[in-house]
């Protein structure tokens, strides 16, 4: 409304002047191109405010345009005015006199979109928001600047990629439901993720653990209570044919970042959480886990610790005093009262309940990875396993002192290491198999067995660290697993355990 | 931002979460809804006996090793913007051909050049005559700046 | 007990990349392989 008389009226005559230009089957990129340098588009495009409101109008415009194509009962709707709109932007992105000025206009441009977007989609509700158009403009843009071209260079493309990102990141399903779908399509495109994936130096891999973060976040409370409607269906299967894509094209990526996913999927979602931790990388050949007398500590890679880029002692930092406490007890074993305390330090404060749980679980997993990151560190410096008694001292009063939820909880997060061959898979197999054996009740040691058990009873894939450490924990007669009364607490489960033993055997 | 800090939706947000994800699952994306647009002339409604759609061994590198220079140049002028020009011209690279930005002309060179420096090379070329004869001609002194090289 | 991963479309087994053919997430067979190809401008004739 508070656009200047005559503005608006002025610039849809240059669309729709651009548009019939557009759809000239014999005008190809550079006749378009010429189109733009004409005074009318160069002098409304290079004031910030006329410019602005040249893309804002543009967009509203065509957007509305996107009408179903009669007969095909609203299935297909007609782009013809949007890839006109995109096109125009894409040139002028491309063909800008520098990178900033590229960049700038790129931005601009998102930002228009995401504002409609968002005010479209509240202001429409559910049953008129159409997320298609939306979805066209974004996969436009995507596919046109992310495609090599010679003219971009790498540094141009990187600062597109991450504008792309941010524009994702902005309009994720946690902030705008309704675009689940088309956001999800728009992260998973052929050419955007393997773009982000394949920079080198990695540069872009945290906004693409950012996004796959957001969604996870948002499915958290539907998938943890099972809630499985169409809608979550559909995006729990859409989600997990990513996992199997990043899982087959770029496993560096799930290994690097497994612990923050692990941070935000419900722990009910074991199949979900195995396939990311079933990772590893390209140029490591596995031993077949089910190799009798397979030596494991006698590997070369489990002296390697493995590459994390996820910041796993943010959760530590959050909780005041609680980081300085835990390094000072690993470094000197003191005080004596840091070890009872724990256990309430693991607590929600004010015994808040967040997803479903009165524990910090993102304290806890952090926890859990820091001490045995430490150990492992110390280990290796020292030479031996039996040089870090601290640690071992924290994960064994855990495992006493903690409930039954709140054990799971913890015995969760170290299970949550066991991966491919490196030094922390190593390290977090013997620890799980050390408590096993030094539990004072055979309490402790059923829920070792549940939480290893309950990751290898679901389809594959299997982590291979989980399935060594099941292996060893049967097997190994120091352990006299079987003599156990939880093995044959009732016929299907004695059943259960017999049909894994032979597959493992 | 729907999720509090922990990703926790009240039971309200939840339902209106729901709502719109079960809203919106009537204008999930198609394929089509992706579908590049790339301005084509409209397909001549050839009989229903001659092939509809293009066959797929035309986006097969190896096919245009088996073209001649004729078919490859044919497909580089006449069909502008698609894979196949694309691969035409790759394949014309590959037989030495060299692109002048300048000329939008395809050159060979017919003997060592005479003088090569950092900005440019001179001698006797081949080039193709797309433009009068539609067939290659000799140019001697000729001289290619390395800055119309594509 | 989770779901049966080979059932979701995706050949895991594949010797090639799985992303180029990628349609959706929401797709369950591969799409067809798009040719990524870029056409200097000076290729355009006027």
């Amino acid at each position: 409304t508070n656009d200047p008389a005559g503005s608006r009226e002025q610039i849809l005559g240059m669309l729709s002047d651009w548009v019939n230009y557009y759809l000239q089957p014999s005008h190809n990129d550079k006749a378009l191109l010429g189109y733009l340098t004409q005074p009318v588009f160069q002098n409304i495009l290079k004031e910030e405010e006329s410019s602005i409101r040249f893309y804002r109008i543009c967009l509203e415009v065509t957007i509305d345009s996107c009408v179903p194509v009669e007969g095909t009962n609203g299935k297909t709707l007609s782009y013809g005015a949007l890839d006109a709109f995109t096109k125009l932007a894409v040139l002028l992105v491309k063909f800008a006199e520098n990178n900033n000025i590229k960049t700038g206009i790129l931005v601009k441009i998102l930002n228009i979109a995401i504002k409609t977007l968002a005010r479209d989609h509240d202001s429409k509700g559910a049953a008129k928001f159409d997320q298609r158009p939306y979805y066209r403009i974004f996969s436009n843009l995507i596919t046109e600047l992310s495609l090599h071209d010679p003219t971009i260079n790498e540094n141009t493309m990187l600062q597109f990629l991450t504008a792309f990102s941010n524009a994702l990141i902005v309009t994720s399903p946690l902030k705008i439901p309704g675009f689940a779908f088309a956001w999800l399509q728009l992260v998973s495109d052929r050419i955007f993720m393997p773009k982000l994936l394949h920079t080198k130096s990695q540069k872009m891999w945290p906004y693409f653990q950012r996004l796959i973060v957001e969604l996870l976040k948002f499915l958290e409370p539907f998938l943890r209570n099972a809630e499985l409607n169409e809608p979550i269906r559909l995006l729990y299967r859409g989600t997990l044919r990513v996992l199997l894509i990043l899982l087959h094209d770029f496993p560096e990526f799930l290994c690097n970042f497994h612990f923050s996913f692990c941070d935000v999927i419900p722990a009910s979602c074991i199949q979900m959480r195995n396939l990311i931790l079933s990772a590893f990388p390209r140029n490591m050949r596995l031993p077949d886990p089910f190799t009798p007398n397979l030596k494991v500590d006698l590997l070369p890679e489990i002296n390697h610790p493995p590459r994390i880029m996820s910041n796993y002692a943010n959760a530590l930092n959050a909780v005041p005093g609680f980081k300085q406490d835990l390094e000072n007890y690993l470094r000197t074993r003191q005080p004596l009262s840091f070890l009872p305390e724990l256990r309430n330090r693991l607590l929600l404060p004010g015994g808040a309940v967040v997803n479903g749980t009165r524990y910090n679980v993102p304290l806890i997993n952090s926890l859990v990875l820091f001490v045995g990151t430490m150990a492992v560190a110390r280990v290796q410096s020292m030479g031996s396993f039996r040089i870090a008694p601290n640690a071992t001292d924290i994960f064994q009063q855990l495992a006493v002192e903690l409930d039954t939820e709140g054990r799971y909880l913890f015995l969760n997060a170290i299970a949550n290491q066991l991966r491919y061959p490196n030094s922390d898979t190593h390290y977090f197999s013997c620890i799980l198999l050390f408590l096993f054996q030094e539990a004072q009740s055979e309490a402790v040691q059923e829920q070792i067995t549940r939480v290893l058990l309950e990751r290898i009873i679901v389809n594959r894939p299997h982590p291979w660290g989980l399935l060594i450490t099941f292996i060893e924990l049967i097997k190994n007669q120091r352990f006299n697993f079987w003599s156990h009364s939880f093995t044959r607490c009732a016929p299907e489960i004695e059943r259960l355990f017999d049909s894994v033993a032979r597959s493992c055997m | 931002d729907f999720a509090t800090s922990h990703g926790k939706f009240s039971a309200h947000e939840q339902d209106s979460i729901m709502s719109m994800l079960e809203g919106s699952l009537k204008s999930l994306p198609e394929p089509n809804d992706s579908e590049r647009h790339r301005p084509k002339p409209k397909p001549y409604l050839t009989p229903s006996y001659y092939p509809q759609v293009a066959a797929g061994i035309f986006e097969n590198p190896q096919l245009f090793e088996k073209f001649d220079t004729d078919t490859l140049f044919f497909i580089f002028y006449f069909q502008q913007g698609t894979y196949q020009q694309y691969l035409a011209a790759k394949e014309l690279k590959k037989q030495s051909w060299r692109y002048h930005k300048k000329y939008l002309t395809w050159f060979q060179r017919h003997e060592e050049p005479k003088e090569i420096s950092n900005d440019s090379e001179q001698g006797t070329y081949v080039y193709f005559d797309y433009e009068t004869g539609w067939c290659q001609r000799k140019k001697t002194e000729f001289t290619f700046e390395y800055r119309f090289l594509e | 007990l989770g779901t049966d991963l080979t059932t979701l479309g995706l050949n895991l087994n594949s010797p090639d990349t799985l992303y180029s053919t990628f349609g959706s997430p929401w797709a369950d067979t591969p799409a067809k392989r798009e040719p990524e190809f870029y056409i200097p401008m000076c290729y355009y004739m006027q």
